[in-house]
């Protein structure tokens, strides 16, 4: 494993205990959006069915792996938790949180039955789950966008999630020289994921470096 | 090249 994929991959593990960490810490879900933690834990649940299989890559793949829907489940709970422990601010949550991710679950459905690697469930589901994770951020930003300011944890979990996106960029121009290997499907939407953060950090370093607030345009 | 999907990724 390239450096690259290491510093990627621990830069995700980051962003969820960032996110976990200040939950818990603070008792407070302000800012965080429900519906992409769904839909996060939808993508691990959809991907890793290989797990359920006991397709076995190495012990490194099926630790991350074991975390990322367990800690992805424990999220949503967290958050369903809040509405009892928390309700002023579940109920906010719920009514910035208005992002229609029907459309972002109908296109993925479509992207993966036109781009897959083969035509059989899990290699349809491993598509689905590709296309779903490099959409899923949207209703987060969605939500920054409408409430207008950012919670410092958010931008924490967003820099976190978004150095990760980065990293696997350089990780796959890494692989393509070092082991001839190349995977379209994954590179594509990989690369729209990383433009979505991209288009974030722009207007946030717009926004707020330059000492406005964040205040994103609709 | 190979074009086998990136399945040890996460």
């Amino acid at each position: 494993m390239n450096p690259f994929r290491i510093l990627g991959d621990l830069s995700h593990l980051g962003s969820i205990l960032i996110l976990i960490y200040t939950i818990r810490s603070t008792n407070t879900i302000e800012g965080i959006s429900f519906k992409t933690q769904v839909l996060y834990s939808l993508v691990f649940l959809t991907r890793y069915l290989d797990l359920a299989m006991f397709k076995f890559i190495s012990f490194y793949n099926t630790i991350m792996k074991v975390f990322f829907i367990a800690s992805s489940i424990y999220i949503v709970i967290l958050l369903q938790k809040s509405k009892k422990t928390n309700p002023i601010s579940y109920k906010e949550m719920l009514l910035t949180d208005s992002f229609k991710i029907q459309y972002l679950l109908l296109g993925s459905c479509g992207m993966a039955f036109f781009f897959h690697h083969s035509f059989t469930p899990i290699a349809l589901l491993w598509s689905f789950s590709i296309w779903l994770e490099s959409v899923a951020i949207l209703p987060q930003l969605f939500m920054l966008t409408k409430s207008g300011k950012a919670k410092s944890i958010t931008t924490h979990y967003i820099f976190a999630l978004g150095l990760y996106r980065a990293l696997y960029i350089p990780n796959w121009i890494w692989r393509y020289m070092s082991e001839s290997r190349f995977d379209k499907l994954a590179i594509s939407a990989g690369i729209i994921q990383t433009l979505i953060y991209s288009d974030f950090f722009y207007i946030y370093y717009k926004k707020v470096i330059k000492g406005k607030g964040l205040a994103l345009p609709t | 090249v190979s074009k086998l999907p990136f399945k040890d990724e996460l």
